[in-house]
């Protein structure tokens, strides 16, 4: 079976999600974080000496046994494709490759953050990070 | 006006390697 471990991300939300905050890239330029796409994440992890972009994809959402305002998202991995469990408030946004910022309950994201987002579903593929030569 | 690191939105997602 694939290796599995397991992430609680701080039950608060970052204040970088916040529509309108300033996102440094790994060139220096400045963007908006709502205005962020997929090549930018791309484009700076390339010129990164440490960290990699992978694909997790999505393989399971369900409710916490903690809090009705929490969720487990379960992931798969890069190409080890291992399985990667994450808690997080049902609005933490995760970026979803080619479609942009996506979470358990948009509505609310939406809500609190003013930050567009869509459905994160079963099968979306997130881009997350690893460590360049993790081995 | 704070400026945040483009690392910072992405989930760290660092599984074990089994080789």
């Amino acid at each position: 079976p694939p290796p599995t471990s397991s992430t609680v991300v701080p039950p608060s939300l970052p204040p970088y999600f916040i529509k309108g905050s300033i996102i440094q890239l790994a060139d220096g330029e400045l963007k908006r974080v709502e205005d962020l796409k997929t090549e930018d994440f791309i484009q700076s992890a390339e010129i990164s000496s440490e960290l990699k972009i992978d694909s997790s994809t999505v393989e399971r959402i369900e409710g916490s046994h903690t809090s009705p305002n929490f969720a487990v998202v379960q992931f798969s991995v890069g190409e080890h494709r291992a399985q990667v469990s994450v808690e997080v408030l049902v609005e933490y946004p995760f970026f979803v490759f080619g479609q942009g910022w996506s979470s358990c309950c948009p509505d609310r994201t939406t809500q609190l953050l003013e930050l567009p987002c869509t459905k994160l579903s079963v099968g979306d593929v997130c881009i997350s990070l690893t460590l360049k030569n993790l081995r | 006006v704070p400026v945040f690191p483009w690392h910072s939105l992405v989930p760290f997602l660092a599984p074990t390697q089994s080789d």
